[in-house]
């Protein structure tokens, strides 16, 4: 697939004939400069932009020609976003943020889901607090308990530690870990943290749009 | 100083009894957990926030009584702000975002020095891009340009190499070297990366609000 911005004088090649898996069931890290495509990938992958040519292959369909509503329900059941900048609603409370995607899919909320995965990532006592009430860690922690809260079977996170001490870090991977062992998750994760993308499975390695490297850990 | 947000069940105590100093010509990091106070220590000394009981010196000055036009003739030409989340304006390019600080103390900006604050950080062919035409690294960097074009004595940096991979990072960990060394610069970075914190001088430690150790690099 390719993925080209803007036309004449800011014309930006993001993606340049990339072609990638992300095996289910397995965790991919991708690695890269600053301005090296992995947004963008995460992005075309969750459905979120368009390709300008290639395909793009989720179970097998194509979404590049799906409907938006075919595109909104797939981001709504299967795929669960963690963004780089959080995207996180203002005006709602940490407990509304991770509740929204549940009422989305047309689910209704339950207190005690929602609670239980805060507390998972160690934010059990800021139920209440809006997103500028909260440190940047403890808001990039609650955009990834809204990322996970639905199950989602595919996890695309947009360096989902960048904003976290080692320990939380290693807190959150943990967790992903787990998820992946014990629940067969699907995850592709962006990262500049070596320890992080230890974590994964595999990692990809983009570089000016191109993938130039893969690694596989040996033990996965 | 002490610094407390909100009251009754979402009181919380954010910097409890801190005292630190961050020398002049020298490179502090401030190093701790998510949600210890870094951030708020950071605000704090640069005049955006106030502290709930304590002093606030700025050569010799308690800027804590400071009136807001002293403060933002503070902000405007002595101290430099690398936010946690970038804060740029997003209807603005990155030479636009960058100039700005110089108009807001009055100066007549020249895109001669605008371009080489872009160039410098690795962004010169980008000058007409705005924000979201950008990854979140390259944002990053606008923000540095933008704190640094100024030239200011004090430069309060939060995070400044949080999206950026080793190389960009050591490029911006470089430049801040050489303002130190070479130009008696004042820093005070939070980071989490233990790279960025072994460019500094001393490091700082916070956990819940109080500074619980420090450390001086031998050669500082
Ligand atoms: N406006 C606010 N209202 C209420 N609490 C706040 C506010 N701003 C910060 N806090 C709280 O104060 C504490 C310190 O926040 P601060 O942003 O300084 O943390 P930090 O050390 O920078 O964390 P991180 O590494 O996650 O960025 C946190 O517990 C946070 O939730
Ligand atoms: N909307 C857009 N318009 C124009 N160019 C864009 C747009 N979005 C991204 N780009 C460009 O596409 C390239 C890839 O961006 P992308 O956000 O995928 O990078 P990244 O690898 O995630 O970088 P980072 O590590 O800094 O987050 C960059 O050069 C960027 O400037
Ligand atoms: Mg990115
Ligand atoms: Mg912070």
């Amino acid at each position: 697939m390719t993925r080209v911005y803007g036309s004449g004088g800011t014309r930006v090649v993001a993606l340049d004939d990339v072609t990638v898996a992300f095996p289910s069931g397995s965790w991919t890290a991708v690695m890269g400069p600053s301005g090296s495509g992995k947004s963008t990938l995460l992005h075309i992958a969750g459905g979120l932009e368009k390709v300008t040519s290639g395909q793009v292959l989720v179970d097998g369909q194509d979404i590049n020609d799906a409907s938006e509503a075919e595109l909104t329900g797939l981001r709504r059941t299967k795929v669960g976003f963690v963004f780089q900048n959080f995207n996180l609603l203002g005006s709602l409370t940490a407990e509304q943020n991770v509740a929204m995607p549940l009422k989305l899919a047309g689910r209704r909320p339950s207190r005690l889901e929602v609670q239980a995965v805060l507390t998972q990532v160690g934010l059990g006592d800021r139920l209440s607090h809006k997103p500028r009430e909260l440190s940047g860690g403890q808001q990039q922690r609650v955009a990834i308990a809204r990322a996970l809260v639905t199950k989602p079977t595919v996890l695309l996170a947009d360096e989902p530690t960048g904003a976290l001490d080692s320990n939380a870090a290693r807190t959150v991977l943990g967790m992903l870990r787990s998820m992946v062992n014990d629940g067969g998750q699907t995850i592709a994760m962006v990262t500049h943290d070596p320890m992080a993308a230890a974590s994964a499975d595999q990692v990809l390695f983009l570089s000016d749009g191109r993938v130039v490297d893969d690694m596989v850990r040996p033990s996965a």
